[in-house]
């Protein structure tokens, strides 16, 4: 999940 | 998942949680940032904007929606409640949001992944929350008396962001092709706006005194 991807967190 | 990450979001949810029963409590909002609270709303509205569009995890969604609820309680109280919102240090919060808003804007339309409607937000929530405490710590550093309440509360979002880093750092070492330099970057700038306050609530927690922040 590199860039973009990393849209996990809050 | 890691503990860091955990411990993170907690503190965070914590910082919160002072502060609406501080508020909810005493009946005063004195020394809060009504700026910083309002630009906090924006943060996670943009973010957040994904909860229409990408579901992560029921853990991810409950989270964002706290966030959402309770900075918008915070603000409601502060703006309407009939006892508390005559409390709200108006004079002293001057902070123009513009001077966040607008740099934070231009730099998400140029600095991103992906120029999108939803990316662009995204970033912009990014880069505005590591600057949205500024009206909060200008707000402290004018208010004589700090309350512990309000100490502790800015000491807690501070520590929530040094926590990140150390979930970053983590998931740097454990997961292949985990990077988020956006992110990582405005996330450092956000930890280091909090080192001065850092180190007067130390300070004055080791000396058993009240917290103030010279001028």
């Amino acid at each position: 999940a590199a860039g973009k991807g990393a849209h996990d967190e809050l | 998942m890691n503990i860091f990450r955990l411990a993170g979001d907690m503190t965070h949810l914590l910082s919160i949680i002072v502060l609406l029963l501080k508020m909810n409590a005493t009946r005063s909002c004195r020394g809060v940032s009504l700026k910083t609270q309002e630009l906090y709303a924006v943060v996670f509205v943009c973010r957040y904007l994904d909860l229409f569009t990408n579901f992560i995890s029921l853990y991810n969604t409950v989270m964002k929606l706290i966030f959402l609820a309770s900075t918008f309680t915070i603000i409601y109280w502060m703006r309407f409640h009939k006892v508390i919102r005559v409390t709200y240090d108006r004079e002293q919060d001057t902070f123009r949001y513009q001077f966040l808003v607008l740099p934070c804007l231009v730099l998400a339309m140029v600095l991103n992944s992906e120029f999108t409607v939803m990316e662009v937000l995204w970033t912009f929530s990014i880069y505005l929350e590591a600057v949205a405490i500024l009206p909060q710590l200008v707000l402290l550093q004018r208010t004589n008396n700090i309350d512990n309440l309000t100490g502790n509360y800015v000491f807690l979002l501070g520590s929530y962001r040094a926590l990140y880093i150390l979930n970053w750092i983590y998931r740097f070492m454990t997961e292949p092709n985990y990077r988020q330099y956006l992110v990582w970057i405005s996330g450092i700038v956000q930890t280091i706006v909090y080192i001065d306050f850092f180190y007067y609530y130390i300070k004055s927690w080791r000396n058993n005194e009240k917290l103030s922040l010279p001028a």
